[in-house]
């Protein structure tokens, strides 16, 4: 394990860190994608089903096991506590799941490295995280007044994504036969999506203003 | 596995 992968697993946790207690805090889960939230869920399960299987590292079961632990807590908090599931902006959150689930399951059926269910599950789920963070970026568009806090998550969970970008090129100069084509093109979509929300994150901390995404 | 594919990242 090299830095650029450990600053960039500690980044998502600390993201998902930052939503944690800004919920909890605040006991409001407003401008926060229930959808995200739910595609994360699926991510994490599909691609974590080897904690059964397949032991690498007790970081990296730790880390799995955290997670997905804390990915169902936002989403039971947002469903089930009686107070935060009053504050989710249910009418604003309308993206559609299937826009995003369908195709990245057909993708993974057609393109994997292995036409087996352990394999296909977690080929789809790298190709949906690339894009799970879509409904979240529309919600905050539409969401006029951005909280800091929910700014910063998706400011931390896109520098991990450049984290991992940074990982797998020191990774490729450094292990000889080392290659995962379709993560590294899933990896740069998905570090694509947010460069927009960069722009105006970095514009807006820049001139000390808050954040806010244009229609 | 096939492909050179890892699974050691999260």
């Amino acid at each position: 394990m090299n830095l650029f992968r450990l600053l960039g697993d500690m980044t998502h946790l600390l993201s998902i860190i930052v939503l944690l207690l800004k919920i909890n805090a605040t006991r409001s889960c407003r401008g926060v994608s229930l959808k995200t939230q739910e595609l994360y869920a699926i991510v994490f399960v599909c691609r974590y089903l080897d904690l059964f299987t397949n032991f690498i590292s007790l970081y990296n079961t730790v880390m799995k096991v955290i997670f997905l632990g804390s990915t169902f807590t936002i989403i039971y908090w947002m469903r089930f506590h009686k107070v935060i599931r009053v504050t989710y902006d249910r009418d604003q959150d309308t993206f559609r799941y299937q826009f995003l689930i369908i195709p990245c399951l057909l993708l993974s059926l057609i393109l994997n490295s292995e036409f087996t269910v352990m394999e296909v599950l977690w080929t789809f789920s790298i190709y949906l995280e690339a894009v799970a963070i879509l409904p979240q970026l529309v919600l905050l568009q539409r969401t006029n007044n951005i909280d800091n806090l929910t700014g910063n998550y998706i400011f931390l969970l896109g520098s991990y994504r450049a984290l991992y970008i940074l990982n797998w090129i020191y990774r490729f100069l450094t292990e000889p036969n080392y290659r995962q084509y379709l993560v590294w093109i899933s990896g740069i979509v998905q570090t694509i999506v947010y460069i927009d929300f960069f722009y105006y994150y970095i514009r807006s901390w820049k001139n000390n203003e808050k954040l806010s995404l244009p229609a | 596995t096939a492909g050179g594919e890892h699974h050691d990242e999260l």
